[in-house]
């Protein structure tokens, strides 16, 4: 499954 | 978390903290551009719908409620507050944003890390932060004095997005196959959109003079 676009950041 | 991101953060919060501490201590909001003040609750509103979803760490969800409040308690000050809204520059506050919120959003239909709902609006967000200052620095150049809080404000508004670049290099070069493709693009943008605003701020700071872009 694709890896959500990780938003850690703010 | 890298020094870079954090330095970013910490200026970010410091440039709301020094808008807030001249709109309550002066009472006053001149200078300042209700229109990038909505921007900004628009941006933060769309890019933190995963606030109560994603879960990252208790400093991530306190900044992103920090930013939303703030935000929208300075546009409520500038619409609501009967002492405040008074010294707005209404007649000089005339950027048509509406043009800046379409094509960030059309923009955002096309550029995107994921078509998702979450991702289209993140993306939204991103690009539509990167022009959210011009109707202020339109302002700025339309009202002659800028108050030492004001410029304040935007120098270091447009400082942390100078220290996020720093921080997309370090992590690019120091985590495997990290890319920040759509945040890096934008946030370049967003800093060269505050090139003559830093000049003319370095000016007045080397002379000891009052801040004034020119016309």
């Amino acid at each position: 499954v694709e890896l959500p676009a990780n938003h850690d950041e703010l | 978390m890298n020094v870079f991101r954090l330095a970013g953060d910490m200026t970010h919060l410091l440039s709301i903290l020094l808008l807030l501490l001249k709109i309550y201590a002066t009472k006053s909001c001149s200078g300042v551009s209700r229109k990038t003040q909505e921007l900004y609750a628009i941006v933060f509103i769309f890019r933190y719908l995963d606030l109560f979803t994603d879960f990252i760490s208790v400093y991530n969800t306190f900044m992103k409620v920090v930013f939303i409040a703030s935000s929208l308690a300075i546009v409520w000050c500038m619409r609501f507050h009967p002492v405040v809204r008074r010294s707005y520059d209404r007649e000089l506050d005339t950027f048509r944003y509406f043009f800046l919120v379409g094509a960030s959003f059309a923009l955002a239909l096309i550029w995107h890390e994921k078509f998702s709902v979450q991702e289209v609006f993140w993306a939204f967000s991103i690009y539509l932060e990167a022009v959210a200052i011009l109707p202020q620095l339109v302002l700025l150049q339309r009202s002659g004095n800028v108050d030492n809080l004001t410029g304040q404000y935007v120098f270091f508004l447009g400082a942390y997005r100078a220290f996020y670049i720093l921080n997309w290099i370090y992590r690019y070069l120091t985590e495997p196959r990290f890319t920040r493709w759509i945040a890096g693009t934008s946030g370049v943008v967003q800093t060269a959109l505050y090139a003559d605003f830093f000049y003319y701020y370095f000016i007045s700071w080397k002379n000891n003079s009052k801040l004034k872009l020119p016309a």
